[in-house]
């Protein structure tokens, strides 16, 4: 039989959240010269077994879900990232040197339950 | 709350909030890469950041390091066409050991390129300081030359690999004394053409720019496979 989606607000369920560090806030706009900022987003909400079988989520995932779903005391799936980007800062140092650094895996794309 | 911002530095590999005392001048090639990297995040396809397609080297920290150095003269050209002598130091310190060095490019840029200042000849000559001078008193003095180029017209940037250089700094124990530039004008009897020597001279010391991109990568940001596999 079809799984009943759970009641709960699609809000509640694993989703990505847009949270945006602008530099200026931090005052570092005098020394980082690009971007202006950066998309911190995170991962959060509800995992339950029926997410698991349309969000993008990995196999063990489904079988965690699935053995909540038979033992509460099995902790259920999480919400995490499933897809980062990398970002490129372009800064100046004290000495007048300009740099470009780039960090791997700093913004989340896509979240799912792993 | 408290922003961490310690923390955050820490996370970028910074020991604390740079105070630069005015912004650089961006170069170009920076802006592009820097460009370049925001339109491949946007656009999707996962990239190698541990290699610089625009300078077809591996690294994933590029430094621009701007010439702390002096003129050492500026009088007018000497009898054997020197047009002017200058000491150009770049702050090394800050590039840290554990990154690997993959290039170290000098750019010296002559100057706008234009259609009126095309002579005269003019020969650029690079040395290492192994001697500093005594302040005020005695210049440095000039080594091992490692560079002598002849350029048709003073304009327009010029590029010198100084990996070799750099790792003798870095890594051979050598002091980074700096480098000994020189650059003479060449009166070209033949052509006819007068090419007021004075006014090259007096052009190319206010228009002489020069700045040293370092490109470093760090083997715990940048395993030997992250090259992926084509």
């Amino acid at each position: 039989a079809a799984i009943p989606v759970p009641k709960g607000s699609c809000r509640n369920l694993c989703h990505r959240h847009q949270l945006f560090i602008n530099f200026r806030d931090l005052g570092w706009h005098k020394w980082v010269i690009a971007p202006k900022g950066f998309m911190a987003n995170y991962c959060h909400g509800d995992c339950p077994f029926s997410m698991t079988t349309y969000l993008n989520s990995s196999n063990y995932a489904f079988m965690q879900a699935l053995m909540h779903a038979v033992d509460p005391r099995v902790p259920k799936a999480v919400c995490i990232p499933i897809k980062l980007s990398p970002i490129s800062i372009l800064y100046q140092d004290s000495d007048g040197t300009v740099i470009l650094r780039h960090y791997e895996d700093m913004v989340v794309d896509e979240c799912g339950c792993g | 709350s408290k922003f961490q911002e310690y923390d955050f530095l820490q996370f970028l590999d910074l020991e604390k909030a740079p105070s630069p005392r005015r912004f650089q001048p961006v170069p170009r090639i920076l802006r592009k890469i820097f460009q370049a990297r925001e339109a491949a995040v946007a656009g999707g396809p996962s990239q190698d950041l541990c290699y610089v397609k625009e300078l077809g080297v591996r690294g994933n920290l590029l430094r621009l390091l701007p010439d702390q150095g002096f003129f050492l003269n500026t009088q007018k050209p000497s009898r054997d066409g020197s047009c002017l002598q200058k000491y150009l130091y770049f702050n090394l310190s800050a590039i840290q050991v554990k990154g690997t060095l993959t290039m170290a490019r000098l750019t010296l840029d002559l100057g706008p390129r234009s259609y009126y200042n095309l002579g005269p000849e003019v020969e650029v000559a690079l040395s290492v300081v192994e001697e500093h001078g005594v302040w005020g008193r005695s210049h440095p003095k000039p080594g091992r030359m490692f560079a002598l180029q002849s350029v048709p017209g003073p304009q327009g940037p010029l590029h010198f690999n100084l990996q070799d250089v750099v790792k003798d700094w870095n890594s051979n124990g050598l002091k980074n004394l700096g480098l000994y530039l020189e650059i003479l004008a060449k009166e070209d009897r033949h052509s006819g053409v007068n090419f007021q020597v004075e006014n090259t001279c007096d052009r190319l010391i206010r228009s002489l720019h020069a700045s040293l991109l370092v490109v470093t990568l760090n083997p715990e940001h940048c395993p030997s496979s992250s090259r992926k596999r084509r």
